[in-house]
């Protein structure tokens, strides 16, 4: 049978940090990033929702390595200053839950499913990410082991195709 | 020489919305999206951010292709009432911008790079997602052609290399 998502994966390896309230003008993700890249910092997760109407700022969220945590503060620390950022949040309690499947593309209830299923276990859905070809979802950390079992069972795979790897 | 991005891309075609201020705990994202799902709605990005500490709520923000938005709402309607929603949100003068390839994973300056030509051409990131081999921005839809011109530079990406498709 043919399946959209062919590979489920967990990556508890990661840290959530938020620049919150920063100027929603040009420039800003620039600085921040460009920051971080001078330090060798690698950055997997990049997530900016939509600006809030009232005073035109906006949260910058991004996921590194829980080891880098410590070096990416003191990198932010005159950064988040000089733009007036409110503060800069860390949460390492996070474990990035993933589908993946190029099948997904023209299927529109594969999200819906996947919410579903997170859902009907509890689990509270704490960032979302989507590419055409993978969804990428941010839970509490105790939660990651319920979630890939719920998505292994909800799509169908094969206990080999559980791919327990950065995802 | 090895390039890490390998394509740049623009979709005018679509639409963001944004259900602001529902209930951050688990099931809202599903009641969303299998909502949509149920009228065969096609999504593209899901981006949902940090919950705003104070009220526990947070904004779900999605993009569909701009035909479809008058059925996205009709459709939202009831759920964004039943959730309590403080508004809907729609924007339609939004471009996706993405560079895509396989080579940026491992490499920490990429995103950094983009933003940094995005801000020197004075264009304001309104959303950001990224996967390990895509990073997409949405953008006012009139910087589109700008922001194609100046990624395809910085990257050094010949100019059958720009792929106008769909992000
Ligand atoms: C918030 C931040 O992304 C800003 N909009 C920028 O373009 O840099
Ligand atoms: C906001 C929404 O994503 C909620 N956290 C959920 O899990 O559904």
């Amino acid at each position: 049978i043919y399946k959209p998502v062919t590979g489920v994966a967990a990556d508890s390896s990661q840290a959530r940090i938020v620049v919150c309230d920063v100027p929603d003008k040009p420039g800003v993700s620039a600085k921040i990033f460009s920051a971080l890249a001078a330090k060798n910092i690698s950055v997997d997760m990049i997530i900016q929702s939509y600006a809030r109407q009232s005073n035109n700022t906006n949260d910058v969220a991004f996921t590194v390595s829980s080891d880098d945590v410590e070096k990416v503060l003191e990198i932010l620390e005159p950064i988040a200053k000089e733009l007036q950022a409110s503060n800069v949040h860390v949460n390492d309690n996070i474990a990035k839950v993933s589908i993946v499947g190029a099948g997904m593309v023209d299927r529109p209830g594969i999200a819906a499913d996947m919410f579903k299923s997170l859902a009907d276990a509890g689990i509270n859905i704490k960032m979302i990410s989507t590419s055409e070809i993978k969804i990428s979802c941010l839970v509490d950390k105790q939660n990651a082991k319920e979630a890939v079992k719920r998505l292994h069972e909800v799509f169908e795979l094969g206990c080999g195709e559980i791919a327990e790897v950065k995802g």
